[in-house]
């Protein structure tokens, strides 16, 4: 465990909880793509099928209990909870899932390191993710109205992208094996993503005025 | 590390 790794998970569960926390308080989702926590609900689903197999570390485990709880909490809040889904902005959540997900699966099952089912989720699961945030960039785009939690989340998440990248690079160069093709590539294209947001979020915050996103 | 792949990453 490297210092870029472990803040890549922090900023990575601080994105989550904050999102959590923020519709837990106020009762509200308004901004937040439903389809994208779906996504994630999904990525996190997929990806840790290892979870009782594959014993790595205490911390491990816990941080994989904590992202299938809380991404799972935030999607039951959106679809179930009375007050909080009725600030769900359906009408403009219109991205299709199938989209990204038939892509990632087909991905996948071509591309992977094991032709096993394992192997195949956790491929599926790093595609999935590096796409499940468009649906939550296509809402930002058309709401316009950004308020800060919403802002914060999409900001911690691409932090998070950014700190793994560092710890790739950094492992590959300190770990004689550490060669992952599909994790790298994924990751690099979901970052990607993230750039053109950042560079309203930077411009927003520097010019210290609401975070507005061009038409 | 083992020869055997595991994902240690989140």
């Amino acid at each position: 465990m490297n210092i870029f790794r472990l803040a890549g998970d922090m900023t990575h569960l601080m994105s989550v909880l904050v999102l959590l926390l923020k519709i837990h308080t106020i009762k509200s989702c308004a901004g937040i793509s439903l389809k994208t926590q779906e996504l994630y609900a999904l990525v996190f689903a997929t990806r840790y099928l290892d979870i009782f197999t594959d014993f790595i570390s205490v911390y491990n485990t816990i941080m994989k209990l904590i992202f299938l709880g809380s991404s799972f909490s935030i999607v039951w809040y959106m679809r179930r909870h009375k007050l909080v889904r009725r600030s769900y902005d359906k009408e403009q959540d219109t991205f299709r899932h199938f989209f990204l997900v038939l892509p990632c699966l087909l991905l996948a099952l071509v591309m992977n390191e094991k032709f096993t089912f394992k192997e195949v989720m956790w491929a599926f699961s790093l595609y999935l993710e590096a796409v499940a945030i468009l649906p939550q960039l296509v809402l930002l785009q058309r709401t316009k109205n950004i308020d800060n939690l919403t802002g914060q989340y999409v900001f911690l998440l691409g932090a998070y992208r950014a700190f793994y990248i560092f710890n790739w690079i950094y492992r590959y160069f300190t770990e004689p094996h550490y060669v992952h093709w599909i994790t790298w590539i994924s990751g690099l294209v979901q970052t990607l993503l993230y750039a053109d947001f950042f560079y309203y979020y930077f411009n927003s915050w520097k010019n210290n005025v609401k975070l507005h996103l061009p038409a | 590390s083992s020869t055997e792949k595991v994902h240690d990453e989140l």
